[in-house]
């Protein structure tokens, strides 16, 4: 990251939209600034709130030539523009861009204003590619997370988060975990149940999904209920109605990830919903087609594999490989076999990187541990796959043979 | 795609010709070929392009995107007058 040299000495900042572009709602265009300066709420104890009167950033959307000496130069080219604090912290996007908001066409309003806004605070462009200071545009991402590089630049300017958000601390980490600590963890070992009911598991094994939340919680759907997993059972009080905590999701789920934006996505036939916390984060459901251009509908898992912190769908024999910041995002080469993962059979019911830094994945009545470092499903004793009743859900005896 | 007087205004737009400024209304400034090769590097640096010194196509590709308006170089202090 670079720093320009200047910085805000306080940091509860107003904005203001004094200009708004033709093509969007004003609302749309309200919530998606909001959501952009939220980026940098996200990691430090800066606060924007709309205002008039006097503000400390002026937004406007205007086209070519508009009074800075700093002209727009139509469709492409130049998008926006920003002024560092020391020159006001003003943002200007091109009117002449077509702004969208949560689509593949257009310029994505959001990830250039959270760029923009970057400026406004004193960042200056960053030589990584991956970075969202990175001067280029790369195309809208569904799945946006805050790079590393931009984290350490903001925090350099304003410190890190001190105050509690009323959303989840994100996970900044970028996949990787530490090898040093898998070996010392140990498998989910049986135990009796520990007071909730795992009787529908423990009749029928065959789960939905099981996924990890931004907080470190783990949880197993299946029809319309949900269970939390403890590190050796099911919690107390479960099963839930999916929908009491996750209020307009729907039952039936066919897979769940939580990306290292800390959103979690949940996906049923051909939509897909995007939850921070218990919270639906926007307008859901969407098109699979539009959120994750590439990937098949009815998909059976989807697991954000630790070794390249890339998400992966798999549907009956096949898989995909789903890059956010690539364009495309699903390389010409996929879909391929799921044989190429030593050990996994097809047609997956669930998959999720658990605490101890593997992937496991579910199907019908067992599991198989997958040793991402090895690429291929472990090959220990007892062999996989395991019987998820014991090993998970905490039912009283494995069956015979497992 | 940028020509080489293009290559000029974009480097210079974008900070990479130090003091140097190019606009569309004096475009026959002098740059010496020392100076908008070593602008071309270090832009191929800040891109994360193989670093040729050349307008290559990858340079002309990766002058084409869209971006911020923002220069890329906003200088280091070193111009500055001592106070």
């Amino acid at each position: 990251y670079a720093l320009q040299g200047s910085r805000w000495k306080v940091k509860n900042l107003k904005y203001r939209i004094t200009k708004y572009p033709s093509n969007l709602k004003r609302s749309a265009v309200d919530s998606t600034i909001q959501k952009a300066f939220n980026v940098w709420s996200e990691y430090t104890d800066l606060t924007f709130t709309p205002s008039s009167g006097n503000v400390h950033i002026d937004i406007r959307f205007e086209k070519g030539e508009h009074g800075d000496g700093d002209p727009f130069d139509g469709p492409g080219g130049t998008l926006a523009h920003a002024y560092f604090p020391v020159y006001g912290g003003d943002a200007h996007f091109d009117a002449s861009e077509r702004w969208t908001v949560d689509s593949y066409s257009g310029t994505n309003l959001f990830q250039v204003a959270a760029h923009e806004f970057g400026h406004s605070l004193g960042l200056s462009h960053s030589d990584v590619r991956e970075a969202l200071m990175a001067p280029f545009y790369r195309g809208y991402d569904p799945v946006f997370s805050l790079n590393e590089d931009d984290i350490y630049g903001i925090q350099a300017l304003y410190g890190k988060k001190t105050k509690k958000s009323s959303r989840p601390s994100y996970d900044n980490d970028d996949g990787d975990y530490d090898e040093s600590n898998v070996n010392n963890r140990k498998e989910p070992a049986p135990k009796p149940s520990s007071g909730g009911s795992n009787a529908d598991l423990c009749k029928d094994p065959k789960i939905d999904t099981i996924f990890t939340s931004a907080d470190g919680q783990t949880y197993v759907f299946k029809g319309d209920k949900y269970w939390r997993l403890t590190d050796t059972s099911i919690a107390p009080g479960y099963p839930k109605p999916i929908s009491s905590n996750w209020p307009g999701l729907p039952g039936n789920i066919d897979a769940a990830f939580t990306y290292k934006n800390g959103k979690t996505y949940f996906f049923k036939g051909s939509k897909y919903w995007r939850y921070v916390g218990s919270k639906m984060d926007g307008a859901y459901p969407k098109e699979i087609s539009a959120g994750f251009t590439g990937i098949p509908d009815n998909i059976d898992t989807a697991v954000v594999w630790s070794g390249n912190g890339k998400i992966y769908f798999y549907k009956g024999t096949k898989f995909w490989r789903f890059d956010p910041s690539a364009r495309p995002p699903v390389k010409s080469v996929y879909p391929k076999p799921i044989s190429n993962w030593e050990g996994l059979p097809d047609n997956l019911d669930a998959g999720f990187q658990w605490s101890n830094g593997y992937t496991y994945f579910f199907k019908d009545n067992g599991y198989y541990r997958f040793n991402d470092k090895a690429f291929a499903v472990d090959r220990v004793s007892p062999a996989f796959p395991r019987d998820s009743r014991y090993w998970w859900f905490g039912c009283e005896n494995a069956p015979e043979g497992t | 795609a940028p020509s080489t007087q293009g290559a000029l205004l974009y480097l210079s737009q974008y900070g990479y010709l130090g003091a140097t400024h190019i606009n569309k209304n004096n475009s026959g400034a002098l740059v010496d070929e020392k100076t908008f090769q070593k602008g071309i590097e270090d832009f191929q640096m800040f891109a994360g392009l193989d670093i040729t010194g050349k307008l290559d196509a990858q340079t002309i590709e990766a002058m084409s995107l869209p971006r911020c308006g923002v220069k890329d170089k906003v200088g280091t202090g070193d111009n500055r007058a001592k106070r």
